[in-house]
């Protein structure tokens, strides 16, 4: 797009396309190549550096200008539930979570809240052994809210910072399995007011449209403090990201980049819009 | 839904008396904006449009009493062809075991599709047998056992760190040998743009020369849907699809896009959570979930 010598209907075209494959979605990648136009005859832009710079500026408001940062309790603990549809990456994400935090020296507790898949257990508990952090655990089939339980009542006998909730995978469409999520976030807040103090919403890069059902349903459900954007280390750009932030106010707070413990980083509105367009 | 969208662009339209190329234009606005919203690839929306605009533009849709009606019909049409028309199956091997890969991206649902495709034959009275040949994600050797457990299916495997082509050359001989009829290979998830783990993938079709290939795709993905299934097929020349999480509410236009820049079939639905989730693939009723 950088070729273009004016401003003419390709270039717009051609801007519009790269947004919708990018998965912005078509009413919002319509809307802010028309907001383009306007605004760059308004402000007599009519180069295409110039103009796509704009832009950028333009996604940045949406997705929320500042870093957004996580809400961690001083002196307190904190209380972070992880939920998301099935492989969207929530397990590897806790993990990579509960390595960076342990760097920064907390202490802190995962609870094997997926008491249904097969070896969802196991594999939360290889991780908490490979990081070095107690995981609470309990049978399959077992209730995931009584693992909750569980896991609060000795986070807090053993003054962790930090308690992480895992939970099974699921789909935003499975009532009876968004009012299990629900009862999990119930026990948690009855049994430490304030709690949780995070509900992280796990978003694969490569979903399309659905994703803006799931963060509808997941924020009806729980509330959703922030988004979990993983697997960007693909070729998807995790466009859905923006109308999610721009629709229902819900930031990007983390980015996966790999399947290693060490690729977790900090959401960053200005380098994301920045990889957008290379 | 498409369908009222087009009814209503019509509407306006009828009062004139005969329909120019501007109004079935109109129409055809709504048509590809509600493909790009199923999430059907950009390219792929585009040919699309080209093949829908020549059957609209003409006596059909103009000179008809009810256009609208005339134009859903070529819609439908275009979407029901794009998605094959056979029932297609997978064809078992004279000489057994036949050999199934599975692969994908990371978390599609290949391991838990691996055990409904080996359910789905045990039901049909086959010997079957999986091999767990992901060394690499925690615990998805134990994922595949308390599957196999389960059902009763022996799961082939020697730990994680051994290479997953003599794993799945193992599996082979022991199949061989135990008088399998269908060897299940599960491997690891990975990226289209992992060269080296797509070597892998190469490298274990060589050695192991499988009878199927399938792609498990997610439902739910994205514009990215072409370029996965482009390249996995580039480096594999796949023998079909499978759609896992149709349980959800996602249109499922990643199916169209890896279908059209594929051309090999889907063959597998995957459709809950549960062993039993396995259904056949119905190209009417996904042409008519996309359009919504
Ligand atoms: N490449 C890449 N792979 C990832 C990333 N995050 C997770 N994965 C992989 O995605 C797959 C699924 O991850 P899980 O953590 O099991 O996902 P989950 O949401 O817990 O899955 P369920 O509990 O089954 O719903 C695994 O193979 C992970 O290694 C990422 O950022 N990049
Ligand atoms: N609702 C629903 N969930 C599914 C379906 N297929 C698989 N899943 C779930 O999706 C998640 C991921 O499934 P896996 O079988 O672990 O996926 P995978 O491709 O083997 O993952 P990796 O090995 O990490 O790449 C699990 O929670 C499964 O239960 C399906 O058709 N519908
Ligand atoms: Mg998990
Ligand atoms: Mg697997």
């Amino acid at each position: 797009v950088s070729g273009y010598k004016k401003l003419d209907d390709s270039f717009f075209e051609e801007l519009e396309e790269i947004l919708i494959q990018a998965d912005l979605g078509v009413q919002t990648s319509m809307d802010l190549v028309e907001t383009l136009r306007i605004k760059t005859k308004e402000s007599k832009i009519e180069v295409a550096h110039e103009a796509i710079a704009m832009l950028k500026k333009q996604i940045q408001q949406m997705l929320g200008d500042d870093n957004p940062s996580m809400n961690l309790q001083k002196d307190a603990l904190t209380v972070i539930l992880v939920v998301g549809v099935n492989g969207a990456g929530k397990t590897t994400s806790i993990a990579k979570m509960a390595y960076q935090l342990k760097e920064q020296g907390n202490k802190v507790i995962l609870a094997a809240g997926d008491t249904f898949r097969a070896a969802a257990t196991e594999q939360l508990e290889k991780w908490s052994q490979d990081i070095g952090v107690s995981l609470i655990k309990q049978k399959e089939g077992a209730d995931p809210a009584a693992v909750a339980y569980d896991a609060l009542q000795s986070a807090i006998a053993k003054k962790a910072d930090v308690l992480i909730v895992d939970t099974a995978g699921r789909l935003h469409t499975k009532i009876n399995l968004m009012e299990e999520i629900k009862k999990i976030k119930r026990v948690l807040e009855r049994e430490l007011p304030g709690a949780p103090h995070e509900t992280l919403l796990v978003l694969d890069a490569s979903t399309g449209q659905n994703a803006i059902e799931q963060a509808k349903l997941f924020n009806k459900a729980t509330g959703i403090t922030g988004i979990v954007l993983t697997k960007l280390d693909g070729s998807a750009k995790g466009g859905i990201v923006i109308p999610i932030a721009d629709r229902l106010d819900i930031p990007v707070k983390w980015i996966g980049v790999g399947e290693n413990k060490e690729d977790l980083k900090p959401f960053n509105p200005k380098d994301y819009t920045d990889t957008l367009f290379s | 839904s498409l369908s009222e969208k087009i009814q209503h662009a019509f509407a306006g339209l009828k009062k004139k008396g005969t329909l120019g190329e501007d109004d079935v234009m109109k129409a055809l606005k709504e048509v590809q904006i509600a493909l790009l919203e199923a999430d059907v690839n950009y390219k792929v929306v585009k040919s699309m449009m080209q093949d829908i605009k020549e059957k609209a533009i003409g006596k059909r849709v103009m000179e008809s009493l009810s256009p609208a009606q005339q134009v859903i019909k070529i819609v439908n049409e275009e979407l029901t062809s794009m998605m094959g028309k056979e029932q297609a199956s997978i064809v078992l091997s004279p000489n057994p075991p036949t050999i199934i890969m599975l692969c994908g991206l990371q978390g599609a649902g290949k391991s838990t599709t691996c055990a409904k495709l080996a359910n789905h034959f045990k039901k049909e009275h086959k010997k079957v047998m999986m091999a767990a040949c992901d060394v690499y994600r925690p615990a998805a050797i134990k994922q595949l056992q308390v599957l196999g457990e389960a059902l009763d299916i022996p799961v082939f495997f020697l730990g994680d760190s051994v290479s997953p082509v003599d794993i799945a050359k193992g599996a082979i001989e022991k199949a061989k040998k135990s008088a399998v009829d269908i060897l299940l290979v599960d491997t690891a998830g990975r990226m289209h743009i992992d060269e080296q783990m797509m070597d892998e993938l190469v490298q274990m079709k060589q050695e192991i020369k499988p009878h199927e290939i399938l792609l498990v795709v997610d439902a739910m993905t994205g514009q990215d849907a072409l370029h996965v299934a482009e390249h996995f097929n580039q480096g594999l020349d796949i023998d079909g699809l499978l759609l896992s999480k149709m349980d959800g509410d996602a249109r499922g236009g990643a199916a169209i896009s890896a279908k059209a820049v594929t051309g090999k079939p889907i063959k597998f639905l995957g459709t809950g959570e549960k062993i039993g989730d396995l259904e056949a693939f119905h190209p009417e009723r996904m042409a008519s979930r996309i359009l919504g």
